[in-house]
């Protein structure tokens, strides 16, 4: 059906999208007790001119996205992660010792256009 | 025809060796993807589990609180969040004891009984700082009918460093006190004793570990009762192994590699 879709343009900014690990594709999950895996997500997405507020931008984007709108050679603002969170593991070490341990910035949780 | 021939056998020899240069190629990426991936996580090599691993509930519990699966007191009202113990820590490692270890240190039976308590910490790295441990025993409640109309049963629970070990096996090591209580034999939970100073010489003043003696005294002085109420040996007791492994002592070490933010308790989500 190619009949357009009204009132819902696909939004193509930078965005967090989803994107989860799962331990035993990568057969982990023998080693690691929890979690299963995890949803680490993702930032993905155009950083245009001009940069909207809840694109977490920095001063210096928008002088880079500017300045990219008059110069193409210059590229645009990247869209990254701006905010990381930790996860905890539960896992059998090398030696069969039950440790639990905190890994930091393993999870995005927002992105913006820097 | 003879040339043509000869000719395909060296292509596909050729496409072979492609194939397999291309095939071992991208095996090393995914041994340096795992690599990568093992470095990020601290260790040096893939783990291989045993099936007899065992993952202590202790763990879970704090895997599950610390991770907001569930909230203090959901499932175990005995259960307390060492908050203390983890706020500096993003480590948290288990141990059991090598059992064939444990040694008997009092030969006369009408005292009571010892027990040494070896536990291998080598598998610590020493970029990780410990800054507390605890040793968790597990005591089994006494049933009134098994008390001879005795009331009011207590026990004392001593943990020791072992110092240093005599030659003859007849005399006691010398040893310090770590932690003491007193505990009542009316409930069945989980006593957790600070044992930080000893752990600590071990691991980062690299002194010889010749382990922590555990003693477990009867107050009341009833000889029925000697051994039974606080899980420290396979020995004393009569349960089946499953059991055994739950309830078997544990010391639980609390340490920071430098790398990341400690555990701090993540509302449930």
């Amino acid at each position: 059906n190619t009949k357009p879709v009204r009132g819902r343009k696909k939004n193509r900014s930078c965005r967090r999208h989803a994107l989860y690990v799962d331990f035993s594709d990568v057969n982990w999950n023998d080693w690691i007790v929890a979690p299963p895996g995890y949803q680490a997500f993702y930032c993905h997405g155009d950083c245009p001119f001009p940069l909207a507020d809840h694109l977490n931008s920095t001063n210096h984007a928008i002088v880079q996205t500017l300045v990219n709108s008059i110069n193409s050679n210059i590229p645009k603002a990247c869209c990254v992660p701006t905010e990381l969170s930790a996860i905890s593991m539960l896992y059998l070490d090398e030696y069969d010792k039950v440790v639990l341990k905190n890994y930091q910035e393993m999870v995005v949780e927002g992105c913006g256009c820097r | 025809e003879k040339s043509q021939s000869s000719l395909i056998v060296e292509e596909s020899k050729e496409k072979t060796t492609e194939h397999g240069r291309s095939s071992r190629q991208s095996h090393e990426l995914l041994q340096d993807f795992e690599a990568t991936l093992l470095q990020m996580f601290g260790l040096q090599r893939r783990p291989k589990p045993s099936r007899s691993a065992i993952i202590p509930q202790y763990m879970l519990d704090l895997y599950k609180l610390q991770s907001g699966e569930s909230e203090v007191g959901e499932h175990d009202s005995n259960f307390v969040y060492p908050e203390k113990l983890s706020s500096r820590a993003n480590t948290v490692r288990s141990f059991h004891h090598d059992e064939h270890l444990e040694q008997l240190m009092v030969a006369d039976k009408t005292e009571s009984v010892p027990l040494r308590f070896l536990f291998n910490l080598s598998s610590i790295p020493e970029d990780e700082e410990l800054s507390s441990a605890e040793l968790r025993l597990y005591r089994y409640k006494i049933e009134e009918k098994d008390l001879d109309g005795q009331d009011g049963v207590f026990h004392r629970i001593n943990v020791y460093e072992i110092l240093k070990t005599p030659q003859n096996t007849k005399r006691h090591p010398i040893m310090r006190l770590l932690d003491t209580r007193v505990v009542q034999h009316n409930t069945s939970r989980w006593e957790s004793f600070d044992v930080s100073p000893a752990v600590i010489h071990w691991t980062r003043d690299r002194l010889p570990n010749y382990g922590l003696m555990v003693e477990v005294l009867h107050l009341s002085d009833t000889p029925t009762q000697q051994g039974r109420h606080v899980r420290i040996s396979r020995s004393l007791h009569l349960s089946s192994d499953d059991e055994w492994e739950q309830l078997r002592p544990l010391l639980v070490t609390f340490g920071h590699d430098g790398k990341s933010h400690p555990l701090t308790r993540r509302a449930k989500r």
